[in-house]
């Protein structure tokens, strides 16, 4: 999912 | 990273310094709309409270600081060095009607129910509409100054390159976060009759103006 490693995009 | 995310990045820092350029280089806001601007300084800081809890690399956290320096440098010299020259008048957007609305889905609809990833999901709501009290305003004075124009053509492009740049990772890492696609589609269409404006006029180096 996209926010267990944490947001990568600006 | 890809080249796609990179070039949007450029050039919504290249948004950014214009705006900045030209109100110093001219001493003046007019034409600007002060709410907007609040409103992109209000979804760096929701957005990037986690910059010193979540290092990602020394470009991300770079250009967070770059975004949160410029945009409330920005707010500071729209409403207090230029203040005189701020168009209060035609910047009369009630951006209450898009904070309580953003603050409310970002509860109902998120990835995570913890305070930072409602704080992000605000910030990706938010950001998709903090546009309109400016292009609002423009439509209130019916024209805009080219280097305004320069400013929203290069605002817009940033977030339809991210566009691009999700269907890149898509395809090639799996990798779409469904909340940030929507809200960047959004954001995207709402530029789309200044798109067509500024093509059709700006670059053919006539003034911005709206059909009246």
């Amino acid at each position: 999912a996209a926010y267990d490693a944490g947001h990568d995009e600006l | 990273m890809n080249v796609f995310r990179l070039v949007g990045d450029l050039s919504h820092l290249l948004a950014i310094i214009i705006l900045l350029l030209k109100i110093w280089k001219t001493r003046s806001c007019a034409g600007v709309s002060g709410k907007s601007q609040i409103l992109f300084s209000l979804v760096f800081i929701t957005r990037y409270l986690d910059l010193f809890t979540n290092f990602i690399s020394v470009y991300n956290s770079v250009m967070k600081i770059i975004y949160l320096v410029t945009s409330l440098g920005t707010v500071y010299l729209m409403y207090f060095k230029f203040k005189a020259t701020y168009d209060s008048n035609h910047d009369t957007f009630r951006i209450e009607f898009l904070v309580v609305p953003v603050g409310g889905l970002s509860f109902l609809v998120n990835h995570d129910f913890t305070p930072l990833e409602i704080l992000w999901t605000f910030s990706i709501y938010l950001e998709s509409v903090a546009i309109l009290p400016q292009l609002f305003m423009i439509s209130k004075t019916g024209e805009a100054e080219t280097i305004t124009s320069h400013y929203l053509f290069a605002l817009g492009s940033y977030r339809a390159l991210y566009i691009v740049n999700w269907v890149y990772r898509y395809y090639t890492e799996g990798f779409f976060d469904l909340i940030a696609i929507v809200a960047g589609c959004v954001q995207t269409i709402l530029y789309c009759d200044f798109f067509y404006l500024y093509i059709t006029k700006v670059l053919k180096g006539k003034q911005l103006k709206l059909p009246a």
